[in-house]
């Protein structure tokens, strides 16, 4: 990596950022979010916080220009130069320009706006480009899944070279705190699902990210990464061929979609075909194999099938009868490589979707990030 | 021989030259107009030493020649922050 000639950086921990000038490429609501999602990388992984004004002076001002626009660097048309970015400093120091020229997206199409912003506010925040090819610092704009984007430890240790790390959680100073809530190695979850190649755990207001194979595993609030959703999510699954993410809180669900909220929801539970008497979801999880989401509720559950997107008749069923071994009821279920996870308080046991069986049982020792 | 590390040059190529001399200009630091026609002889030096540079940075195999891999990443969709700075 390499910071910017001068070394310059932010004093301040807190700085604001303004969109001014918005693309048509796309719809503000998608320009705000790609934008705050950029932000929230460099944040996740130094001290610094971002908050958005819509008036004034921001220290990072943020628009989109074509060719001459004021600065001493006009923009060449479609390709070529995409954006620049200016290094920290008072007026147009830290300021963002994307070239209009391009066609801007939120997907792989065009120009992925999230993934040149993140480049971007990595210059405004005092980053040089960096010449590893798998850092986001890289001159140059390639495509990634913005929805399994990580920061290369080259782009972690550039800007720590300039702000150092996330500051630590303060001490449980109330009952409710990050570490006591989730330093109890007997929790009972709330909910649990796969987002990519991580399985997320939900837990009150927080939730906790990790993968697969390793025990380590992150906290943070659910609203610092989805606003819109409510704390105390009570059942998630995920259709992966979709990047989509459903979740449940009382008779409610929400759906993100690309890691992005879909508009008109939250929607009633009720219009998947649930009887009125169901109030709230106990778990949930999506069978890529047969095609179809099984909703646990109390000690029944039903069956979904994600491409009629219809209720399959003849439920609901004892969940003890059709998952021996499982049961009566579960807080938590997550499907990974041919299984399903559930989680009955502190025990969760992994069970073979073709063979039919409980195949490993453990003490779930999740500690979402002491 | 041309004054830039080049086979034998054509129409197109000189238009290569002259893009690769701004794409140099603006990410390197490579300063063509300031060279006065006197030192016109050093410059095939400067420019292949400024073409080693971006290739070595942008890892490609380091030739200090306009080949095809690096006129490629010259048209690449980037971000208009220099790589060096003087």
């Amino acid at each position: 990596f390499r910071t910017l000639a001068g070394r310059p950086v932010w004093r301040k921990r807190f700085l604001t950022y303004r969109i001014n000038s918005y693309t048509p490429d796309m719809k503000p609501a998608d320009v705000d979010y790609a934008i705050q999602k950029a932000f929230q990388v460099w944040s996740d992984v130094t001290p610094l916080k971002f908050r958005k004004i819509h008036s004034g002076e921001a220290d990072i001002m943020i628009g989109f220009a074509s060719g001459a626009h004021g600065d001493f660097n006009p923009f060449d048309g479609r390709g070529g130069i995409i954006a620049h970015a200016f290094g920290p400093g008072p007026g147009i120091g830290g300021d963002t320009h994307f070239d209009e020229a391009e066609t801007w997206t939120a997907n792989y199409r065009g120009t992925n706006l999230f993934l040149v912003a993140v480049h971007e506010l990595g210059h405004s925040l005092g980053l040089g480009h960096s010449s590893d090819p798998k850092a986001i610092m890289f001159p140059t704009y390639s495509y990634v899944d913005p929805n399994t984007f990580r920061l290369s430890s080259d782009d972690v240790r550039g800007i720590q070279s300039l702000y150092g790390g996330p500051e630590r959680r303060q001490p449980p100073s109330h009952p409710d705190s990050t570490e006591s809530a989730t330093c109890n190695p007997i929790l009972s979850l709330d909910a649990a699902t796969t987002v990519g190649n991580k399985i997320i755990f939900f837990k009150d207001r927080y939730f906790g990210w990790r993968n697969p194979e390793s025990p380590k595993s992150n906290i943070s609030l659910i609203s610092s990464f989805w606003p819109n959703l409510p704390s105390g999510i009570q059942a998630a699954y995920e259709i992966g061929d979709r990047n989509q993410v459903f979740f449940f809180k009382d008779d409610k669900y929400w759906v993100i979609s690309n890691l992005r909220p879909q508009r008109l929801y939250p929607k009633n539970v009720r219009s998947l075909g649930f009887p009125n008497f169901v109030e709230k979801i106990d778990a949930a999880v999506f069978n890529p194999l047969l095609y179809k989401t099984y909703f646990f509720v109390g000690s029944q559950y039903w069956r979904y099938d994600e491409r009629r997107q219809l209720m399959d008749p003849g439920y609901p069923k004892f969940i003890t009868k059709a998952f021996p071994g499982i049961g009566p009821k579960i807080d938590a279920v997550y499907y990974n490589n041919r299984h399903y996870y559930f989680f009955q308080g502190s025990v969760v046991s992994e069970y073979d979707v073709l063979s039919h069986r409980v195949t490993k049982r453990l003490k779930h020792d999740i500690k979402l990030g002491c | 021989s041309g004054a830039v590390p080049l086979t034998n040059s054509t129409g197109s190529e000189e238009n290569d030259v002259l893009f690769a001399e701004r794409y140099l200009e603006t990410f390197y630091g490579f300063v063509m107009d300031g060279v006065p026609v006197t030192k016109m002889k050093v410059s095939p030096n400067l420019m292949k030493n400024k073409l080693q540079e971006m290739q070595q940075f942008l890892g490609l195999k380091v030739t200090g020649r306009l080949d095809a891999s690096t006129l490629d990443m010259m048209h690449m969709p980037r971000c208009g922050v220099p790589d060096v700075h003087e």
